[in-house]
């Protein structure tokens, strides 16, 4: 099993489930995040004054997937959320051991 | 041959009874329904889905899927219902069972028709959505028992699942086919003398997904009932998997008492464009070369 | 050393972290996020009318114990999580490479 | 590659990002969380009477590097961070397998 966190544009997030689900992938959870990167933040008026606001709003996307999977999810994830502009995001994989379900108490596989 | 359409008609729209009015109870506990319903008996939608009223599930749309790829095929064909099972997948259905959803992205990444045998696929999930082919195969026992563990194993690879499906599936077709509650009971018995932990006299009460939960929920309501109505009712408020024992029921009911003994007031209720699906279904499976 | 990432129902994570405590694991840290599931969404009332919002809020919960910690450290939780309805969360465990304590300097189990 | 999380008191942020930016690193996410552990929560007044708060916000830094570089932005994270007091915070280090760089589709450390 592979946990895929994927950083995204929030605008992005429909998208990105749209190409999720279109392989069966319907669990996932969300957090809204900030981001430094290349690409710079923005300028924003506060109180007539202007100031450099140096991060930016992402959404971070964290959905576990059996390891037969994760080529498939990573390609549907870069396909909905490129946009070609700097600050698409980036896509970390990494090994989950284990995983329970706490409803029913499943492990492994059968819990995602 | 009139009785046999009725039976016929009666099992497969007993699935989408069954599973309608069970969705507005489903995970739900026993003294939980009598609190909230008293008895349920009436097709409310709600539930955990917050399901418009008549609205079905997975439980029948599968069957659905199931049915369209025998007829489309004119017949057998793994990879054509893995396809609508597919298909069907990617249309964002209301509900997707965990099991069903893993086998079916198993054999969208690597075409394989079965998984390996694994405990976690003890689910009621392919016993669920049998009746089309039960319908397609009522003259031909050897074709019904193979493709109904082909179509099994495509979500579910468990022994006893696959017992289950098979026997569930053989009453079905023995009911739709003329035979009465006896006969039934003598298949029920057969089951449980070589696999006493279906035993459903007395009834444990656990109606979950668990293939064993269901099949006792099912068999104890469906021999204690006396009519379409009573069957159902009594199976669906023991709640729990109430969607699945619920259409499971519906389909041993409605192959025993017709189609003309499901309550117009539910029949009414229904999804129309589900009514009309499943009627044009049963026309086609009936005209397939398994029930000629 | 492992983290245990827990997506729990909200509601629940004082009774988690009670549970976590009896074991004597004190620190910990929440996340608020938003999960994607079986479990739908609910339907809310937006100046009189009715949408549907497709998530749920759940909190994230992550610890980080000591190996011989994980076992007793997951069952406290889907003890103290469990609700037996839809969307009760899931647990995933990852193995953590190093663990510094900024205040001291410490590694290792010293740090948790 | 390796993934850092540093959970840190959020006024060290600026601090952390300036430390981490001098070896280079200039992409990293941030996320608002809840922090519980040593350092017991506050006491805050609203409306007039005390209360005990028994969380603390943090701030957690997620930033992904070359394995090369991990001492180096560990080290750099714990000066930046670190005051003395109690709830300075944690650094996690985990193995990260894959990284893919969305615009692009570059992957691995080119894409970090
Ligand atoms: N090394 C990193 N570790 C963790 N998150 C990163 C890293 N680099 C970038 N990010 C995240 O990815 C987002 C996009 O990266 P950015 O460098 O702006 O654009 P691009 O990848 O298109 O060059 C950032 O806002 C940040 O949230
Ligand atoms: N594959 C997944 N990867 C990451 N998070 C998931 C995944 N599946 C579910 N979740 C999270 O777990 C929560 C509960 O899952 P859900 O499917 O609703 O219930 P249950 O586990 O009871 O079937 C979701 O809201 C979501 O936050
Ligand atoms: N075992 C742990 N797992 C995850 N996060 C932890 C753990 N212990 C502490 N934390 C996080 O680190 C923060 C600081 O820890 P704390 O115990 O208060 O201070 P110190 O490390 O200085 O003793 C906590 O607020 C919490 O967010
Ligand atoms: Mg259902
Ligand atoms: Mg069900």
């Amino acid at each position: 099993m592979k946990k895929i966190e994927a950083i995204i544009k929030p605008f992005k997030l429909e998208e990105v489930r749209e190409g999720l689900s279109a392989l069966g992938v319907s669990g996932l959870t969300v957090t809204e995040v900030k981001g430094f990167g290349r690409q710079k933040g923005h300028t924003e008026l506060y109180r007539g004054a202007e100031y450099v606001v140096d991060f930016l709003p992402k959404a971070k996307i964290e959905v576990v997937v059996p390891t037969s999977l994760v080529e498939a999810a990573v390609d549907a994830i870069v396909k909905a959320a490129h946009t070609g502009k700097i600050g698409d995001g980036k896509i970390f994989v990494t090994t989950v051991e284990q995983v329970v379900r706490i409803r029913t108490g499943e492990t492994g596989e059968a819990a995602i | 041959k009139i009785e046999r359409y009725d039976r016929a008609l009666g099992a497969y729209l007993g699935v989408a009874v069954g599973d309608a009015l069970g969705a507005t109870v489903e995970f739900m506990l026993p003294r939980e329904i009598r609190h909230l319903y008293g008895v349920h008996c009436e097709i409310v939608g709600g539930g955990w889905l917050k399901l418009k009223p008549g609205r079905v599930t997975d439980d029948t749309e599968m069957s659905l899927a199931l049915g369209g790829a025998l007829i489309a095929a004119g017949g057998w064909d793994a990879y054509a219902v893995a396809d609508a099972f597919v298909a069907w997948l990617k249309s964002k259905p209301v509900d997707v069972g965990n099991t069903c959803r893993r086998g079916i992205q198993r054999y969208m990444m690597v075409r394989s028709l079965s998984g390996p045998v694994s405990e976690s696929d003890g689910g009621n999930g392919a016993l669920m959505r049998i009746s089309p082919l039960v319908l397609a195969t009522l003259n031909d026992d050897m074709a019904f028992r193979r493709q109904a563990l082909e179509q099994a194993h495509i979500t579910h690879n468990h022994p006893l699942s696959d017992i289950a499906t098979l026997v569930l599936g053989e009453m079905a077709r023995m009911l739709i086919n003329g035979g009465g509650i006896k006969e039934c009971r003598v298949l029920a018995n057969a089951l449980l003398t070589e696999y006493p932990r279906f035993r459903f006299d007395p009834y444990p009460g656990r109606a979950s997904g668990y293939i064993v939960d269901t099949v006792q929920t099912v068999l104890h309501h469906f021999f204690h009932g006396d009519s379409f109505e009573s069957c159902v009712v009594a199976t669906v408020n023991c709640g729990e998997d109430a969607d699945t024992t619920g259409a499971i029921v519906g389909m041993l009911a409605g192959a025993l008492y017709g189609a003309s003994a499901i309550p117009v007031r539910w029949l009414d209720k229904l999804d129309p464009g589900v009514v009309t699906e499943i009627r044009q279904q049963v026309d086609g499976l009936l005209e397939l070369p398994g029930s000629q």
